[in-house]
């Protein structure tokens, strides 16, 4: 404002409230969608299934209170305040099958390919009742390659599933690489020893829909300090 | 800070609730079901300068409002927000992935004058 003049926030003209409430409505549209950094609101063609969103945020809260349990003075450490931190929940599609593997694929979205930085990042499969004893499935971490059409091996596990019920795997490293080369696709290869290994993995949908679960922060530029 | 009641004209919080369920975006943002935005408005007479909201003392009050006096060319201050807390959203992003975020200072919870 020039100088003299009244504070702009104070002395500007009023709006009629029908404009004035419109005006407000758009800009906090506006505010939410930059701060998410998001150019346009997402239409959202695959809604997840109410029973696997619970259960894919119960998974990542007993998940936390373990980590908490296990630290030394059993608390998460924090992060600095006014540091955006992000959650985030990716579900599995569906990718090429045999009778003893099973792919599946997670895709992540640029913003947080890009600008964000990997703090922890975890698989989480449910499998089904294997019938006696242990069944050896391995599982690989694929990352798009440009050069073929299968992917460079970003890390491999090998499992002993030895009943129903979830499987945590980090995948931390893969995805902090994931993201430090602006990838976008993730995508895990199950394989079992012998044929038929396949149905160990639970069928999709209802409250057994594999995961992705990991925790990012949008990156801080490094201050320069002036001696 | 003071919140707006009646015709108040000096600086006040006035609540603001976008409902998303009425702007139609209760299809990507899961929780919660609207944001409290809310906004400051209102005057702010020189000597009110400083003052976070109404209840600071009455001595700086009295001095600030000595020094309105004195100038030759005051500017009003500006009836701004002096505390914010974050807003904590769990949305689907493009990939129909579900991220929860908490976006620091979005929702004003108590306004005063610079």
């Amino acid at each position: 404002a020039p100088s003299g003049a009244r504070c702009p926030a104070c002395g500007g003209a009023a709006l009629a409230p029908s404009v004035q409430r419109d005006v407000l409505v758009e800009l906090a549209k506006r505010s939410i969608l930059a701060k998410l950094r998001l150019p346009d609101r997402p239409n959202v063609t695959q809604p997840t299934s109410r029973g696997a969103l619970l259960t894919a945020l119960r998974r990542m809260r007993a998940q936390r209170t373990d980590a908490a349990a296990s630290t030394p003075h059993g608390t998460v450490p924090r992060l600095r305040p006014g540091v955006q931190e992000y959650e985030v929940l990716s579900f599995a599609e569906s990718g090429s099958s045999t009778p003893r593997s099973v792919r599946l694929h997670f895709r992540f979205a640029p913003e947080l390919a890009g600008g964000t930085e990997i703090l922890e990042a975890a698989l989480y499969l449910f499998w089904a009742a294997p019938g006696r004893g242990t069944r050896p499935v391995t599982v690989r971490l694929l990352q798009p390659d440009p050069a073929g059409l299968n992917g460079t091996v970003a890390g491999e596990t090998r499992l002993e599933v030895r009943g129903a019920g979830w499987t945590a795997l980090d995948v931390g490293r893969a995805l902090q690489n994931l993201s430090g080369r602006g990838g976008r696709r993730l995508t895990v290869e199950l394989e079992a020893a012998e044929d038929g290994g396949c149905p160990l993995l639970a069928a999709h949908g209802g409250s057994h829909w594999p995961f992705v679960a990991a925790r990012a922060r949008a990156r801080v530029p490094r201050r320069v300090r002036r001696r | 800070g003071v919140d707006c009641v009646g015709d108040s004209r000096t600086c006040c919080r006035k609540e603001f609730f976008v409902d998303f369920k009425e702007i139609g975006w209760e299809d990507w943002i899961i929780q919660p079901e609207g944001y409290h935005m809310n906004y400051c408005a209102g005057l702010c007479p020189l000597h009110m300068a400083g003052i976070p909201g109404l209840a600071a003392s009455f001595h700086t009050a009295v001095l600030n409002l000595i020094k309105a006096n004195n100038a030759d060319a005051a500017v009003d201050s500006c009836c701004v927000p002096t505390h914010r807390r974050p807003l904590s959203l769990l949305y689907y992003d493009r990939d129909s992935n579900i991220v929860k975020t908490d976006i620091p200072d979005m929702i004003v919870d108590a306004c005063g004058c610079t």
